[in-house]
């Protein structure tokens, strides 16, 4: 169909993915829950960091063309860290771990991973 | 996003999800493609949580989120969330957190906790149901035996339903996009008939994980919205997931 929705036939022979609705398989990553807290997203992170980095700035220019001043990001920045102590164990310890790894502002990383909670509205 | 549980002629559990992230998050117009769904492909991971050198549980997740939206623990059951819009959201939940109400749990650890502690079928849908949360959201539940499968409908503070399999009505699978059940979805988004379409015309015989991933790659439910395609069995704690494209034409949601 060449008008929205765009619907098509149900698919068939999709498997093994291939073809331009397949773009890539997923790689694997251990996480040791025996590991602290602080240490167990390490070795992810540090392969992940430039592509961490390219979301979390296109959130950032989200935020800033939704709030031109940049005062959005500002009081991301100054109040989400103070939110990350109150985040049940281990979660707040991961998250300062993985924001000092990947060199972001802590509360840019919080906002990330409360993301959720932030979109329902 | 679209989420299905479905049980085969022969009792097998199989459980696959289509996440569909960053709707009205910018428009890459050149490319005709969600700015945050794009960037958001090269952060999808699988991962191994161990404890004690053994596999726990399995998810795939973002990198750099410490929550889960999809996972399995092997042999007792496969987990994923939706995502559910109300006006009594997550904002809401935000803010009570922030003036010292902190008895709801945010719906990522949740996720986490339960396919951390539970045991069981039963437990992880009890834990699902009872515990009070800061957003409102649908879980999609399967188990490890025949009838174990379930759909989760939660506002903030409590279950509002609970859909579960039922082979004697002919309810062989349970799916779910991003509405109510028992309403109409929206008509400009509407994944479910065709995700349902495709779901009956493959019939029950023929379910498997290969062919619930031509459901899922059927547009509109393989949207622009469209980051990755998980495939579950919980027998054997399979999990494989794939970073998926939309070619045009296809809907933006």
């Amino acid at each position: 169909q060449f008008i929205p929705p765009y619907t098509e036939e149900c698919r068939t022979e999709m498997y093994p993915p291939a073809g331009p609705t397949f773009r890539s398989a997923v790689s694997w990553y251990t996480v040791d829950l025996d590991s602290p807290p602080s240490d167990r997203w390490t070795a992810l992170i540090t392969d992940k960091k430039n592509d961490l980095l390219v979301v979390i700035k296109a959130i950032r220019d989200f935020a800033n063309a939704l709030v031109p001043s940049g005062r959005l990001v500002e009081l991301v920045d100054i109040s989400l860290p103070l939110m990350v102590e109150t985040l049940p164990k281990p979660y707040g310890e991961e998250i300062k771990a993985i924001a000092a790894v990947a060199g972001l502002p802590l509360g840019e990383v919080v906002l990330y991973n409360i993301f959720y909670e932030v979109f329902t509205v | 996003c679209t989420s299905v549980v479905a049980e085969d002629d022969e009792g097998n559990l199989f459980h696959a999800r289509n996440l569909d992230f960053g709707i009205f998050m910018g428009w890459d117009v050149k490319n005709k493609s969600w700015i945050i769904s794009e960037k958001l492909k090269p952060l999808v991971i699988n991962l191994n949580f161990k404890r004690n050198n053994q596999t726990l549980f399995k998810s795939t997740n973002f990198a750099g989120y410490v929550g889960l939206l999809t996972g399995v623990k092997p042999n007792l059951f496969t987990l994923t969330m939706n995502e559910r819009f109300n006006l009594d959201g997550g904002f809401v939940g935000i803010l009570e957190w922030i003036f010292g109400k902190r008895d709801g749990m945010w719906m990522g650890f949740l996720m986490r906790s339960v396919l951390e502690n539970a045991n069981s079928y039963k437990e992880a849908q009890t834990l699902l149901v009872q515990t009070k949360l800061l957003a409102p959201a649908y879980f999609i539940l399967g188990g490890n035996q025949t009838g174990q499968g379930c759909i989760i409908t939660r506002s903030r503070l409590h279950s509002i339903d609970v859909l579960e399999l039922d082979l004697k009505l002919g309810r062989w699978y349970v799916l779910e996009t991003n509405y109510d059940h028992w309403n109409e979805p929206l008509f400009l988004d509407d994944r479910r008939t065709s995700a349902m379409k495709c779901m009956n015309q493959t019939t029950q015989t023929n379910i498997t994980p290969k062919t619930m991933y031509d459901v899922l790659s059927t547009k509109p439910v393989l949207n622009k919205l469209t980051v990755y395609t998980t495939l579950m069995q919980v027998s054997g704690g399979k999990l494989e997931s794939f970073i998926r494209d939309c070619p045009n034409p296809c809907m933006p949601w």
